[in-house]
């Protein structure tokens, strides 16, 4: 989902 | 995960170990703004509170741990060590950089992905590392004569979220991405670079010392 994709980046 | 991405992480990590390296080996943070020290600190500390909520990932995990330590670090030298903190340009390192601290925070209070803790924190974290090198910058302009490492340091920190935008042009084409925050807030974060990389350039190009007006 969008939020989970937010944090997959440093 | 692309190659922008991945070049764009271990040139943020390599900035960090080149500032290591400086102050370990000179023992001196002359040059060096403990203000743009500290706000790195709690822009790691706020953006990696999900290590705690989030599935552990084996290449962000590391990282995470790795930008928290040494930050922390970086601070602890600045602050405690007796030869290191001698060193430090107190009076030069003029920012008043509470005062980013704040906007950012109400920013991230109305504009986020989700009104949770997590994600407030988050944004405060993205808006906050853009504008997190002003003190830093600011006291270059004050330095009459910048060391080499800080220049390189500098410039890598720059590089990193600006080879981070290629990564973000790259999966907005192959996987359809859209992050308005980080992009507009990396978009800051790179232009408050530009006269540093101008700069920067110019004076390694004529092999001269890096000096900013």
């Amino acid at each position: 989902d969008e939020i989970a994709d937010s944090h997959d980046e440093l | 995960m692309n190659a922008f991405r991945l070049l764009a992480d271990l040139t943020h990590l390599l900035s960090i170990i080149i500032l290591l390296v400086k102050i370990r080996t000179t023992k001196s943070c002359a040059g060096i703004s403990l203000k743009t020290q500290d706000l790195y600190v709690l822009v790691f500390i706020s953006r990696y509170l999900d290590l705690f909520t989030r599935p552990l990932s084996l290449y962000n995990t590391p990282f995470k741990l790795v930008f928290l330590a040494t930050s922390i670090t970086i601070v602890y030298y600045m602050r405690y060590h007796k030869v290191v903190k001698q060193t430090y340009n107190k009076d030069s390192d003029t920012f008043k950089h509470y005062f980013l601290i704040l906007p950012c925070a109400v920013l991230a209070f109305f504009i986020n992905p989700k009104f949770t803790f997590i994600e407030v924190l988050w944004s405060f974290s993205i808006y906050l590392e853009a504008v997190a090198i002003l003190p830093q910058l600011v006291l270059l302009q004050s330095s009459s004569n910048i060391d080499n490492l800080t220049g390189n340091y500098v410039f890598m920190l720059g590089a990193y979220r600006a080879l981070y935008l290629l990564n973000w042009i790259y999966r907005f084409f192959a996987e359809d991405v859209v992050r308005w925050i980080p992009w507009i807030a990396g978009l800051v974060q790179t232009a408050l670079y530009a006269d540093f990389f101008y700069y920067y350039i110019k004076s390694w190009r004529n092999n001269e010392r890096l000096k900013l007006p």
